[in-house]
């Protein structure tokens, strides 16, 4: 389950720089 | 002087720029379907040979589908810079986010439309306008329930084009659609229920201080919220569907979100 969420989780936590 | 309230006036600063999604958007889909063309480059042409496999060009629906993905990703990008879910954190931000993206991107679609203003013809993401014969073609393609589910699109349109609902009234109904108090398991459930309340209370007044001759104009657009949520579960269960029967581009983000939700 939680490999399924991989990208939103990235899309959240990343830097915006 | 109208008092716009202070809330609504924060909601359309956090608006994204239409032009520079619409960029990134075309540009992405551009790319994709020059790699997906069949004479696009000699190494495409050899690497063909070598697997003995036709490319198979992007049928209307697997654009489609990359368009609401590309889509998805934008409203991500607003959500992040949305007040109040900055300070949610990710577990819960990814628990809303889960709940609502497809009646994110049906409002998305739907509020391209109703500012757009031409009953006849179709709005895309891209900018792309669909004409009106163009789109009565696609209709004819689709199949009775993706032409049934854009038919039903078109008449939310025309319900919210009487109302003639504007571009604050639509950045509120985002955020009532995003900090959906019915989501449950949150970390910080009553901060969640409050930003609704804080929303909807935001949004009545705001009706009733731009629209003081429709007293009743508040609840007129809530009415319609139900609607776009039928109209979204819809979508979702047909693209479950595609997706089993291996129609849907792989790799996405949409793809991931179908899967949270049926996990």
């Amino acid at each position: 389950k939680k490999k399924d969420n991989a990208l939103l989780r990235y899309l959240l936590d990343k830097d915006d720089n | 002087g109208l008092t716009v309230p202070a809330l609504v006036l924060e909601f359309v600063r956090c608006e994204q720029d239409e032009l520079q999604v619409q960029n990134k958007i075309s540009t992405h889909l551009a790319h994709l379907q020059q790699e997906q063309s069949p004479r696009s480059t000699v190494a495409n042409q050899e690497q063909n040979v070598r697997h003995a496999a036709k490319p198979e060009r992007l049928t209307t629906f697997g654009l489609m589908c990359h368009m609401a993905d590309q889509t998805l990703f934008s409203i991500v990008e607003w959500a992040r810079g949305c007040i109040f879910f900055k300070e949610l954190k990710v577990g819960d931000q990814m628990k809303l986010l889960h709940n609502c993206w497809s009646e994110l991107l049906v409002l998305d679609y739907i509020a391209r439309q109703l500012h757009h203003g031409k009953a006849e013809s179709v709005l895309l993401i891209t900018g792309q306008e669909v004409t009106p014969v163009e789109f009565t073609t696609l209709l004819a393609q689709a199949g009775v329930t993706l032409s049934g589910m854009i038919q039903r699109g078109q008449e939310l349109v025309h319900r919210l084009q009487e109302l003639q609902l504007d571009r604050r009234e639509t950045a509120c109904l985002k955020y009532l659609i995003l900090f959906n108090p019915d989501v449950k398991l949150l970390e910080n459930q009553s901060y969640v229920e409050n930003v609704y309340e804080q929303v909807n209370a935001a949004l009545l007044e705001y009706t009733l201080c731009v629209y003081p001759q429709y007293p009743d104009r508040f609840s007129q657009i809530l009415m319609r919220l139900p609607e776009l949520r039928a109209l979204s579960a819809q979508s979702e269960d047909y693209l479950c569907y595609k997706h089993l029967s291996g129609e849907v581009p792989c790799n996405n983000l949409l793809i991931e979100m179908l899967h949270a939700k049926r996990t």
